[in-house]
Formats: C-alpha cells, sequence, structure tokens
C-alpha cells in the first residue's frame, strides 16, 4: 500500500536496522512509546515470519504502579521528501505465441515530503522501569500470551508525523504499437486511444500517525516478579520455562535405578523412595 | 549471484513444505474442507477475526470463550480440532500479508482463480529465489492470459502488496528481497486454499 511503502521508505532513510515501518495507518497509534506487542516464538514455516501484533496495552499496566512517570523524549524535526521515479522498463517488448506486440514506457512515481519526530525513552527512565515489578494478578492478555508461548516486546521509540501529510503515487504507461493481444487488459489500453494510461492515488495522513518504530523484548525474571529489558534479537523467551532445578523441587521425580539417571538427577536432589508401580 | 542460503531454505524446500501441507489438507473428509474454506472466506475480511481465530486454535483456548468452537457439536469440533495444524498453517501465512491481500483474496476465492495466480506466484518465485537484489523478470504471458480483466488486476495488487514492483500494463516487472517473505507466504496461502476449494 501507498503509506506501508512511504513507511518502508523512511526506515531506509533511517538507516538504523531496528526501525520497523508501520503498515497499516488505521493501527498506527498502536505502536506509540511504551505500547505492548506479541509476536509469536514458533511459527510452522521457515519462510516467513509473523508480524509484531499490538496488545492495546502499555508497559505502564503490567507494572505495579509508581510516582515516577517516564517522560517522553522528543527529537529534532526532520523533513524527508521522498520523489522516486521508477522506470521498471523503459522499452516493453514482448512477443508470444499469443500475438502479443507491446512497446512503450512504464513509468511510476511517488511523491511525498515527510516531516517527522521521534519520540523515545531515555536511559534513566528505561533503567527505572527495569526495577519496577509486575502486577501480583496477572492480567488475562498475559495468561493467553504465557499458554501460547508468545513473545512480548515494548516499543521504546515511535517515528511520528509532526503534521498531516499528503501521500501520493502515480502510474502511467505510455504506450505506442499495436495490442492485438487476448488480454483485456492491454487491450483495454489501446481501445483508450490516448495510449497513456495514467493512474493517481493520494491518501492523507493525520499528525501524530506513527510510521516507524524500535522495539525491545520484555523477559520476565525468573521470580516472575521484575522485568528485564533486552534486545530485540529474539533469543530469549518472555516466559521463561521451569528449570530442572524447580522441577525437582516441585515436582516429585520418581526414576528407575540407572547409574547415568542418577548421576544427572543426584545433585542437589533430595532422593526419593522408589515406589512399586 | 545468488543467495547462499541452507539448501532448506531454497524454492524446492517451499515447494515441498507447502505440498506436505497440500497433501495433508486433500486428506481431510470433503465437508471439512468445505466448512474450512467457507470460514476462512468469512473471517479474511476481518484481520481480527483472522487473528481471534489463529489465538484460539494455537492456545489452546475455545473451551473457555464463546468461541464458534466451544458452541460446535463435539464430533465436529473434534474434527476441527483434528485439522488445527494445518489451519494454523494456512492462517499463519495468511496474518502475513495485508488487508488489502485478503480483500483481493477473499475475491479470488469466490471467482475460483487460485490455481492460476498460484501458478504465476510459482512462476515469479522459482527463478528469482535465491536472488537477494532487485532483478528484472518477465510475466509469462500464457500465464497472464489465463486470468481474465478484473482477475487478472486482482492478481497484481497482491503481487504489489508483497512490494514486487509490477503493473498490469507492463508484463515486466522487477525483483525485489523484501518482497521474498511475503510473496512465500502468499504462495502458501494460495496453495492450502486452492486445495480446501477443490472440496
Amino acid at each position: 500500500s501507498l503509506f506501508e511503502r512511504t513507511s518502508k521508505n523512511l526506515v531506509k532513510e533511517l538507516g538504523g536496522k531496528d526501525f520497523r515501518p508501520v503498515q497499516n495507518p488505521l493501527s498506527a497509534h498502536k505502536f506509540c512509546q511504551l505500547k505492548l506487542l506479541r509476536k509469536k516464538r514458533r511459527t510452522l514455516s521457515q519462510f516467513w515470519e509473523q508480524p509484531d501484533v499490538p496488545v492495546d496495552h502499555t508497559l505502564m499496566d503490567i507494572l505495579e504502579p509508581s510516582p515516577s512517570v517516564p517522560e517522553p523524549v522528543l527529537t529534532e524535526k526532520f523533513v524527508l521528501i521522498d520523489k522516486t521515479v521508477w522506470k521498471g522498463a523503459a522499452e516493453v517488448d514482448v512477443t508470444a505465441g499469443l500475438e502479443v506486440s507491446v512497446s512503450g514506457k512504464a513509468t511510476q512515481s511517488c511523491e511525498c515530503s515527510l516531516e517527522v519526530q521521534s519520540v523515545t525513552i531515555s536511559p534513566w527512565d528505561l533503567e527505572d522501569l527495569q526495577k519496577r515489578k509486575v502486577l501480583d494478578q496477572e492480567p488475562s492478555f498475559l495468561k493467553e500470551c504465557r499458554t501460547r508461548g508468545d513473545n512480548l516486546y515494548v516499543v521504546t521509540e515511535a517515528v511520528k508525523l509532526t503534521n498531516g501529510t499528503v501521500l501520493q503515487d502515480s502510474s502511467s504507461v505510455a504506450a505506442t504499437g499495436t495490442f492485438s493481444v487476448p488480454w483485456s487488459f492491454y487491450a483495454k489500453s489501446t481501445a483508450e486511444g490516448s495510449g497513456l494510461k495514467v493512474r493517481e492515488r493520494t491518501m492523507t495522513v493525520p499528525q501524530g500517525t506513527v510510521m516507524a518504530y524500535k522495539k525491545k523484548q520484555l523477559v520476565f525474571r525468573e521470580d516472575g516478579r521484575a522485568i528485564l529489558l533486552i534486545s530485540d534479537d529474539d533469543k530469549q523467551k518472555t516466559f521463561p520455562e521451569m528449570k530442572m532445578q524447580e522441577l525437582r523441587t516441585s515436582v516429585e521425580i520418581l526414576f528407575i535405578s540407572d547409574d547415568n539417571k542418577q548421576k544427572a538427577f543426584s545433585e542437589g536432589t533430595k532422593r526419593r523412595p522408589i515406589l512399586p508401580i | 549471484g545468488r543467495i547462499q542460503e541452507p539448501i532448506s531454505r531454497d524454492f524446492k524446500s517451499l515447494q515441498n513444505e507447502v505440498s506436505r501441507e497440500m497433501q495433508a489438507v486433500a486428506e481431510l473428509p470433503r465437508d471439512i474442507r468445505d466448512a474450512l474454506f467457507h470460514t476462512i472466506l468469512a473471517k479474511l475480511r476481518d484481520q481480527g477475526a483472522l487473528q481471534d481465530l489463529t489465538d484460539m486454535l494455537d492456545g489452546n483456548l475455545w473451551d473457555h470463550t464463546g468461541s464458534f468452537l466451544s458452541e460446535m457439536r463435539e464430533d465436529s469440533r473434534n474434527v476441527w480440532l483434528e485439522s488445527r495444524p494445518y489451519v494454523i498453517y494456512l492462517l499463519e501465512a495468511l496474518l502475513v500479508l495485508s488487508d488489502i491481500q485478503h480483500e483481493l483474496l477473499a475475491w479470488s476465492m469466490e471467482k475460483r482463480i487460485l490455481p492460476q495466480q498460484r501458478e504465476l506466484v510459482e512462476s515469479i518465485l522459482e527463478p528469482n529465489f535465491r536472488y537477494p537484489w532487485n532483478i528484472p523478470f518477465t510475466l509469462d504471458p500464457k500465464l497472464l492470459a489465463s486470468l481474465q480483466e478484473e482477475g487478472l488486476a486482482v492478481t497484481f495488487g497482491l503481487l504489489q502488496e508483497c512490494g514486487l514492483r509490477v503493473a498490469p500494463d507492463n508484463p515486466k516487472g522487477t525483483w525485489d528481497l523484501e518482497a521474498k517473505k511475503p510473496l512465500s507466504a502468499l504462495y502458501g496461502s494460495l496453495s492450502v486454499l486452492q486445495q480446501l476449494a477443490e472440496a
């Protein structure tokens, strides 16, 4: 879409691979600073990855109340003027068994002027947030994320439009030559007779729309209360699985006499008698 | 000039992965395939409903939510749950795509042009899958000819939304590495939906 293409271009200009483009203007407000996102940790295909899904809650919603409120840090405004003209194929010539003979120029252009500003969080506030405790009573959305084994992320930086902006793109085909083709699309171009077909799209995006964001993964520490914000490398799990040590103390482990197994489990394990099955 | 990716990531592997899913779906009873097809078609135009369905199937949440599954007869529900992995595979692929693509896919499902679209997507992916930069390609006129006017526009809409530089007026396009994942997801979606549609 026009919006997605613009936000992707903006991310390229921002240069940081940590920035992610927002894909849909209607859900852009869900990627504001400190909003929570979830993402499936395991997917059934190795050829695509799941998008970040906003959960309609902020980080503050899962932390115990505190008098200190993180102050947003605003960067300087900057303007990006993007005028892209793409000449897909200067000359289009196709000859196939379907009597196709097309010759012409195809041009696509995209033009916009964006004034954006980044809203981020100071390192001190970030550190402070990591010391905060998670609410004793786990909100239902957290339980569901835990059940599914999702990972959670928090938006730490959002790039917003400081003005309402009109996005625009157009594509045109200047065609010459004959079109003795069975495909109605090409035939339609000739039928129009002008030899030039232009399509224009414009979209007005309101001030404050988030175009791109940075996120950090949320990891619950072992005591289940404090949180830790780390990088977005996706290598950790938000909800840590129970460690073997915890399993040993919380579950009665009965094991059949096997030297290797005994060795593996004996250290730090309370030995229990083997009961008959 | 090709990406040195693990063998498991070449186009053949994608084809194998998708074929496995198609095979599994083909083995489902006809009425279940039909029900799945229509359920997904009904939810395609609502991104939230699609996400909810995935979450429900993915997180074993059907028994304590007022979902359509919890209200189903037990035998029907069991069949749904048995087909869960294949449905989740399809839903995961669909969720990679945009709202606009969901609309276009729903239209394509109604018009029964999924096989032609799948073949076209395959013809783009197969030769370009390993290239990491922008390279030009030409679409096979025979594959384009198999789609009618509106079908062609819808199919090009699907491709453009993946990030490919193509236009219905022009059989030439440009491959873009950024389009690879969404295009693969589109290929997976079209393949499994096509299999369901055959019911």
